[in-house]
């Protein structure tokens, strides 16, 4: 099979620091029939046109600046062929995967399934449940992969390896960061 | 005076007046959420009734899409829509909530399929979300990157948060240190935001470089073309440079502007706390100044701003030098080695990688972005 995303670390995020809540551990597979909920990234067209309205409509020394697509007309332009969504539709119903929804651009496709499906659906992807104080999820730590001739028609699939995002930002702790860092303290001072 | 920013620090340090408020009805501004993480609008309330009173303001958040907890309110939250409705203020604010409520979700990706399947949205979007870019995928990078893409065709301004870890660092195979960029900061398609302290904490001064400000190269986006002449100039200039195997010179440099982000007093579970800091504070502060720009813009029939960079480089690098204070002092974190010895890139003249242009001067960055 094609692995779409053969560089995607999976790793859990490193736990914050010492005095914050642990980070993610493992508690276990899931059962077979724990459902999940996958986002399949079709692939796009127009990427190239897309580039280039953006950077009109964004310069304002372009005639065209300020002149914004609607949300109708930017899925005119990138939404997937009709050959990518008849063959991603198939496989998927050929897996008895049915219960999926789209999007306004009709580039992403959200299905919930068991995660035996999933299993099945994408060969090497294992579903592991994570927990982190009161929240919980269902990650693969390894590798997924789709069939062959899907490899053009599919970016990625989500719901597998990243984990939530952590907060890039505000810290009221800053001093006790500063610590470890070796940079002065500041605030508390 | 002071001790701490409020609203009314920034507003003066930004030269905001009374009548710096939204005014029309079709502007709306808009920050997302992950996680767990709820703002009460009790707190909003009460911020405002504290530190308020000089500005026409909303208390209240007008809508939030997607579902928002009972528990606690988180300090992110809090912060957020509280700084976003002080500059951004009597302007229409939504939250989004994207708590990953399924287990399998990914909070970030359902944010981005939620821009994909709403016609009607704000016009600015702040987010203070980031990975390192080498925990990735590609696919998954350039995907998002062409979803920001779509956004900027539409009109929107996606403002990121340039990260807390100023250059980052991680250690390669062999042994050796480089620098570790930021995605979606890294983006060439969203304005980044870096972040800044007052050179005397207790007074409204000059700005300085906040040692924790993100901000460098990326390893996967090339330079766009809209930023070249400001980061050559920056490469070309800069007394002292970090060696060369430690960033891209020809990737995307990020942050694109700044503001302050040390200091601030946030409202959360009804309690005010000080020294809360980190470009997430930064970032609702010039998402907030753009709505603004937005809204008169808006009033004077002119399309919103969309996609800021082109503009943003374009003005500043063009000699509009009142539309931003230049930050040239300081400079953030890097690697603790005996090669750069914890420092990255610091501060200079004009466009740099800690503070990217610097900080706004929302009148004469107002004035330079109502020009035709």
């Amino acid at each position: 099979g094609h692995a779409p995303e053969p560089d995607q670390l999976f790793r859990p995020p490193s736990p914050p620091p010492p005095q914050r809540a642990p980070g993610w551990t493992h508690s276990g597979r899931v059962d077979p029939r724990h459902g999940v909920q996958l986002t399949f990234a079709l692939r796009q067209r127009g990427a190239q046109r897309l580039a280039q309205i953006v950077d009109a409509v964004s310069d304002p020394r372009s005639p065209r600046y300020g002149q914004y697509l609607s949300l109708e007309q930017v899925r005119d332009l990138v939404q997937p062929s009709p050959t990518t969504l008849l063959t991603v539709l198939k496989w998927l119903q050929g897996h008895g995967v049915e219960n999926c929804q789209s999007v306004t651009t009709r580039d992403f496709v959200e299905c919930h399934m068991p995660a035996s499906t999933a299993e099945r659906l994408l060969p090497g992807a294992e579903f592991h449940r994570f927990v982190k104080g009161q929240q919980s999820t269902v990650r693969s730590p390894r590798p997924y992969t789709v069939p062959d001739e899907l490899a053009q028609h599919l970016d990625f699939v989500s719901g597998l390896h990243r984990f939530p995002p952590e907060r890039r930002g505000s810290s009221s702790t800053r001093d006790t960061k500063d610590v470890g860092s070796g940079q002065p303290p500041r605030g508390v001072a | 005076f002071h001790l701490g920013v409020t609203p009314s620090i920034l507003r003066k340090r930004y030269n905001m007046t009374a009548g710096d408020v939204g005014v029309v009805a079709n502007n709306s501004q808009a920050c997302a959420q992950f996680l767990e993480q709820y703002f009460h609008q009790a707190d909003l309330a009460e911020f405002m009734q504290l530190f308020g009173s000089s500005f026409a303001h909303r208390s209240q958040v007008d809508r939030v899409v997607g579902h928002q907890g009972r528990g606690k309110a988180g300090l992110e939250a809090s912060l957020d829509v509280e700084y976003i409705m002080s500059t951004g203020a009597n302007i229409s604010t939504w939250v989004f909530s994207n708590s990953g409520r399924h287990e399998s979700q990914e909070p970030f990706l359902a944010w981005l399929l939620l821009l994909s399947n709403m016609s009607s949205l704000p016009w600015v979007h702040t987010v203070s979300y980031g990975d390192d870019e080498d925990s990735l995928s590609l696919a998954y990078m350039e995907r998002v990157n062409l979803e920001f893409m779509k956004a900027a065709a539409r009109g929107l301004t996606i403002l990121f948060a340039s990260g807390d870890d100023g250059a980052g660092c991680r250690r390669v195979p062999g042994g050796n240190h480089t620098f570790r960029p930021s995605f979606p900061a890294s983006s060439p398609y969203v304005t980044t935001v870096g972040g800044t302290s007052f050179k005397n904490p207790f007074l409204v001064t000059a700005e300085v470089t906040d040692y924790i400000s993100g901000g460098g190269f990326s390893n996967v986006f090339p330079m766009p073309q809209y930023q070249a002449a400001a980061v050559g100039r920056f490469l070309r200039s800069a007394p002292k440079l970090p060696p060369g195997s430690y960033f891209n010179r020809s990737g995307r440099a990020y942050p694109d502007v700044a503001a302050l982000s040390d200091n601030y007093w946030v409202v959360t579970n009804r309690v005010p706390l000080p020294w809360v800091s980190g470009t997430s504070a930064s970032t609702p502060v010039v998402g907030g100044m753009v709505a603004l720009i937005n809204d008169r813009r808006l009033g004077r029939g002119l399309p919103p701003l969309g996609f800021l960079n082109p503009a943003l480089y374009r003005l500043a690098g063009g000699g509009h030098s009142d539309a931003i204070y230049d930050v040239t002092h300081g400079c953030h974190l890097s690697c603790l080695d005996g090669t750069v010895q914890g420092q990255g890139f610091c501060a200079g003249p004009a466009w740099d990688p800690v503070t990217g242009w610097g900080t706004p001067n929302f009148p004469g960055l107002l004035r330079a972005l109502l020009a035709p």
